[in-house]
């Protein structure tokens, strides 16, 4: 049975332009 | 389409939290994602609150506008309708939530502009 992460499951949303 | 959604949203996949204990995809909580970032020398939550939902390229696809963290960067995803988000406090939430049941027996609610969804960065990132 596979076993996935728990950060698999949520977006990765950061801004693409840093400041 | 554009992508197949991952094989962790069916219901009865096995997760792992950050501490090692094992859930089923449908019986994660809130607390489960906040505790597991505290664990993670990496990643960190963030609320990543819904400003907009759009019609995506295809008729199948939603693309949705998130005001991410303290800062409220603007950050647009496109997804498939029935793509899940955890809304803070509610649960697994899809555009179209009969569609995500009938693909993969995940119960959701509707995801709707305000709703706080787990998102996750980068620590120490800016």
């Amino acid at each position: 049975v596979p076993v996935f992460p728990w950060h698999s499951l949520v977006p990765f949303l950061a801004p693409t332009q840093s400041d | 389409s554009p992508v197949a959604l991952p094989p962790f949203f069916m219901r009865g996949s096995i997760i792992q939290l950050a501490d090692g204990e094992l859930k089923r995809v449908e019986d994660l909580k809130t607390e489960d994602f906040i505790q597991s970032a505290e664990i993670s020398s990496e990643l960190k939550i963030d609320s990543s609150t819904v400003e907009r939902i759009d019609n995506g390229q295809s008729p199948n696809a939603v693309v949705i506008q998130f005001s991410v963290g303290e800062l409220k960067a603007q950050v647009c995803v496109e997804v498939l309708v029935e793509y899940p988000f955890f809304v803070f406090g509610q649960g697994w939430s899809s555009c179209c939530p009969d569609r995500t049941t009938q693909l993969f027996e995940l119960s959701c609610a509707k995801l709707c502009v305000g709703d706080v969804c787990v998102s996750l960065t980068l620590r120490g990132m800016r």
